[in-house]
């Protein structure tokens, strides 16, 4: 059939620099808009189990906006794979979610990693309805390449800006399921760091510095007196102050863990 | 740094024909963020809240977690929105534990369970592996992280 020849086709038989693996894996791409030409990339590494099938789907999403999921979710996070220093090949995850569950990486939306448009200006207006929809269309198309995960539970996980999708994604799987004659069978989600609320998201982290004793009384008193968290955009002024915490208080800090040695 | 090692590998030609990947000739090359779609996002909801109350209504296992040490999500800023769902606690607020060591604290309310790691930076799994791990059991298994 047509889904077995284009599984056949996304089948890896070996990455370059891969050690032995127990697990099957795929990667290619599914058409989630014909006109626009958008189609998402995604890499499956199947669970390393005798019968990967009776494990759940999980969906990995990563955040940015713009940001891999191949970047980040399977080479830096929870795939079977590390790269090593010098990019030449991989060693394995010791911690690899891949030991009790299929994982799938998207790369989302169209314009990140080796996703793609033939509609150039689809890269200047992406936003978080967009991906949604194309989300749920990549699910719909991917589970008609693999139908032997329909009836599997599906997760959806994710971290940071993945706050917005992973929701987002499964508001549309649950309107889908409404009115589908084979609904995803999506089972929950899990998000880390994940954005949730701009207003609260950022009365809290600005709290969190100054609780940290990453910035000043002063300054953690301003931020809060002259920054309105319920517009979209910042004043110059409220800017102003968190250029000031950033560049004068924080130091050279790895924001994303401030107890680490800063990458140079 | 680990970004640097991903834009080396996933640029090699080698990697894309084994990965199936870049078949149209994409006219620029792979990299870990796009600062193109970053730069120009078009629209963005101001809340998730309201999918959280329209997940856990549908019966959705929904688990948040946050790693400790992060100050761009930082975990102030997830309970600062997790707290205006006003859920009731099922199980209060605990220290969980991974190999016989804190792992970090958490609580089980009605329809969502929120975990911090602790020690873990933006990106959990990467550093807190096996924490991370223990998490994402529970959550698979729907079962309250490990309570010694």
């Amino acid at each position: 059939t047509r889904a077995e020849e284009e599984e056949q086709h996304d089948r890896i038989s070996a990455l370059p620099g891969q050690p032995k693996v127990s697990f099957q894996q795929y990667s290619g791409y599914v058409t989630v808009n014909q006109k626009s030409g958008r189609a998402l990339f995604y890499w499956l590494t199947e669970a390393a189990v005798r019968d990967p099938v009776s494990k759940p789907l999980v969906i990995w999403l990563n955040g940015g906006p713009g940001c891999s999921s191949v970047a980040y979710g399977a080479s830096e996070e929870i795939g079977p794979f590390r790269l090593n220093k010098t990019g030449t090949g991989l060693y394995l995850n010791k911690f690899s979610w891949n030991s009790i569950a299929n994982l799938l990486f998207i790369e989302s939306p169209a314009g990140v990693g080796f996703s793609y448009s033939n509609t150039s200006s689809d890269l200047l207006n992406s936003g978080d309805r967009r991906t949604a929809k194309d989300c749920l269309e990549f699910v719909i198309q991917w589970l008609e390449r693999f139908p032997r995960y329909k009836n599997r539970d599906v997760y959806i996980t994710g971290e940071s800006y993945a706050g917005h999708y992973v929701p987002q994604l499964a508001r549309e799987i649950m309107a889908h399921n409404k009115i589908a004659k084979h609904p995803i069978h999506l089972k929950g989600i899990m998000v880390g760091n994940a954005v949730t609320d701009n207003y609260y998201d950022n009365v809290g982290t600005i709290t969190y510095w100054w609780s940290h004793a990453m910035i000043s009384d002063k300054t953690y008193r301003q931020l809060l007196n002259k920054c309105d968290f319920h517009r979209q955009k910042n004043s110059n002024e409220c800017e102003t102050l968190y250029s000031y915490a950033m560049d004068q208080e924080f130091g050279n800090i790895d924001q994303y863990n401030i107890y680490a040695p800063p990458c140079n | 740094c680990t970004e640097k090692y991903a834009e080396i590998y996933y640029n090699r030609p080698d990697v894309q024909k084994a990965l199936h990947a870049n078949t149209t000739k994409i006219p620029y090359k792979w990299t870990a963020c796009s600062e193109t779609l970053n730069r120009n996002w078009n629209d963005t909801e101001a809340s998730m809240l309201p999918i959280y109350k329209e997940m856990i209504a549908g019966g959705l296992r929904v688990w948040v977690f946050s790693g400790d040490v992060d100050s761009v999500v930082p975990v102030t800023a997830t309970r600062f929105s997790l707290e205006r769902l006003k859920l009731s606690a099922k199980i209060p607020w605990y220290p969980w534990y991974v190999k016989k060591q804190v792992g970090g604290w958490t609580e089980v309310y009605e329809g969502l369970t929120f975990a911090t790691v602790r020690g873990a930076g933006h990106e959990v799994p990467l550093f807190k592996p096996r924490a991370a791990f223990q998490l994402f059991k529970s959550f698979l298994n729907g079962i309250p992280l490990p309570k010694s």
